[in-house]
């Protein structure tokens, strides 16, 4: 669109289709549109400008320290999100990064509900030389977790990183559950667990409504955007990021284990506003 | 929001007399946003609106005694028209066993659809064998493995989807078993390197069926996604899952528009049991809220 030649009706229809295309969603498209017209740059080149500087001042967050490294000894991080979002590989690819940053980490595999969903990240820790603490299927994640952490604090480990059972946030019970595990997490290691949203960067609006409902089960305090590889562009982080205040700290770039980077508002926008 | 954006639109235009062509159009700009707000692709919007506004600028709708109700009525039944439901069963080949494949993007609920398929077909008296092949994922035969337990189904795998396949069909002539079920691996659309290996196993095997599987809180991406799979393999229809959330569900709308082929099944839930016949009023009521 910023190749057009000038501004008009045209330029404004396109760009708005343009960010509806990307997921922004109807509210903060309509809304950006507004404040860019008020500021009447003179070209698009200008409004390219003055939407990235706008859009760059919402992404303008520190990424939290904790995600380099702990803040206390265990540092315990619940990944959750809706089923198939890619908590999973996530975490076995979160657990690589801080490994090979030189971190002691044990996973711990607290989804007892899904089929084979333990054997899946014990065979990403057997391939990564991490350590994993799984139950037998039917499980409390509760007794799980409790596990990891007992293990966590008697060997002085550097995190505990949780992998989750899918759920969608629709489901009371499970919510519930999601609950007692931040209280399970709470009361081993004293403070609060760190939560951490996957959302699949395919999501449309209904992200929104999982960053709310899940924050109100567990502190989510950033979102790894999964499947970026897909190429959508994942605008919904502007509506986690302006409406919530969420950051988005990582970004899954494909299947293997060392497919994960940290956001990059550049990037973000560079691929937004192509 | 959808909800205010629609009772605004009725009680706006319930409150005129005859609709002028500017009152219409207020209209359909209200709805416009509220299918976007759905995740309806914004080119399907366009398309079907202007269609819709086509219908509703007749003299006859704009003069009737409820102009406003007659409106919603074309949208209603325009976006119905789109996503004309299939069959909810499987057809069979000619000649048993009947080979079925699942593709689509990663995570997106192959492998339960699978085991809840195969469930379908044996409730129908048919024996049926699933077949693993996805030799990426970790733990994929197993979870298949798991899934089917309870229903006894043979499970094979293999070192390639290909051998995976070919064990599958092997296995069900011996075993005299009416269905092959494929579970394939999760794939990009932009992975030409993986659509090329969905062309592949459609050239070497004759499937009587290969369904994609979508994810019902898909956004804008599903024309795209759609496209690129229907290219890949002739698709012969649409299985749509979560749909026990509360996403809005527009990704469906946009399926099936590009798609032209029927949504077939909807899955309600994590058992084997949450598998449902597709109904296009049902969606369209919930897309438009
Ligand atoms: N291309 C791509 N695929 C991914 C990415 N992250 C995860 N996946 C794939 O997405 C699928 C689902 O990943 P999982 O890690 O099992 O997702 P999950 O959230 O744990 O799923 P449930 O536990 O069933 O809710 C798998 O096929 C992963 O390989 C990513 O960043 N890019
Ligand atoms: N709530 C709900 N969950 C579902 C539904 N269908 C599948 N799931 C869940 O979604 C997650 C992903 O399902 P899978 O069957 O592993 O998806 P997949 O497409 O095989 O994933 P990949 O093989 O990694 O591409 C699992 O947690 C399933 O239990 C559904 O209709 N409703
Ligand atoms: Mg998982
Ligand atoms: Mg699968």
């Amino acid at each position: 669109i910023f190749s057009l030649k000038k501004i008009d009706d045209d330029f404004w229809a396109s760009l708005e289709e343009s960010l509806i295309e990307g997921d922004v969603g109807v509210d903060y498209t309509l809304r950006l549109i507004d404040e860019l017209k008020r500021l009447k740059p003179s070209s698009p080149e200008e409004a390219k400008e003055l939407l990235k500087e706008r859009l760059l001042s919402l992404f303008n967050y520190e990424i939290p320290p904790w995600v380099f490294e702990p803040s206390s000894k265990p540092e315990v991080i619940i990944f959750a999100g809706v089923n198939g979002s890619g908590k999973t590989t996530t975490v076995a690819k979160v657990g690589r990064m801080l490994s090979r940053r030189g971190f002691s980490v044990i996973l711990s595999a607290c989804d007892t509900f899904r089929a084979a969903a333990g054997e899946q990240l014990e065979i990403w820790g057997e391939r990564l030389n991490l350590r994993v603490i799984k139950g037998e299927p039917g499980s409390d994640p509760g007794a799980v977790l409790y596990d990891a952490l007992s293990s966590a604090l008697s060997k002085g480990v550097d995190y505990v990183l949780v992998d989750t059972a899918g759920r969608l946030h629709t489901k009371y019970n499970l919510m519930e559950e999601l609950k007692k595990l931040g209280r399970v997490a709470q009361k081993a290691v004293g403070r609060s667990p760190r939560g951490v949203l996957v959302l699949d960067a395919t999501t449309g609006q209904n992200a929104l409504r999982q960053a709310q409902e899940f924050s109100k089960s567990v502190p989510i305090e950033g979102v790894v955007l999964a499947k970026y590889d897909s190429m959508a562009k994942g605008g919904v982080v502007i509506t986690l990021r302006g409406e919530l205040g969420l950051p988005i700290i990582l970004v899954g770039t494909g299947e293997g284990e060392d497919d994960i980077e940290t956001f990059s508002p550049n990037e973000f926008l560079k691929r937004l506003l192509s | 929001r959808l909800r205010e954006r629609f009772e605004g639109i009725l009680s706006l235009l319930r409150r005129k007399g005859k609709l002028s062509e500017e009152d219409v159009d207020n209209a359909l700009r209200q709805i416009r946003l509220a299918l976007l707000e759905a995740d309806v692709h914004y080119k399907v919007v366009k398309d079907l609106l202007s269609k819709v506004r086509e219908k509703a600028l007749k003299e006859e709708v704009l003069s009737s005694i409820s102009p406003a109700d007659q409106v919603l009525k074309i949208l209603y039944e325009e976006l119905v028209g789109v996503m004309k439901g299939g069959a909810p069963r499987l057809s069979s080949s000619s000649e048993p066993p009947s080979l079925y494949m699942l593709v689509g993007l990663q995570g997106s609920g192959k492998t339960t659809t699978a085991v809840k398929l195969a469930k379908l077909l044996k409730k129908d008296g048919k024996r049926v064998v699933l077949v693993a092949a996805d030799v990426k994922r970790p733990a994929a035969k197993e979870q298949l493995e798991t899934l089917s337990k309870p229903l006894d189904f043979q499970v094979v795998g293999g070192k390639t989807p290909f051998d995976a396949v070919s064990s599958g069909i092997r296995l069900a002539k011996e075993r005299l078993c009416e269905a092959i079920i494929v579970d394939s691996a999760g794939r990009l659309h932009i992975d030409e390197e993986m659509l090329s290996e969905l062309r592949e196993l459609e050239k070497q095997f004759n499937f009587q069926e290969i369904l994609l599987v979508v994810d019902s809180m898909m956004g804008q991406e599903a024309l795209k996604v759609g496209s690129a799979f229907a290219e890949a393999v002739n698709l012969t229809g649409v299985i749509l899952t979560k749909l026990d959330g509360d996403a809005r569900g527009g990704a469906a709308l946009s399926m099936s528009y590009v798609l032209g082929k029927p949504i077939r099944f909807v899955g309600v839930g994590e058992r084997i049991d949450d598998l449902e016949p597709f109904y296009p009023d049902r969606i369209v009521s919930r897309i438009l809220g």
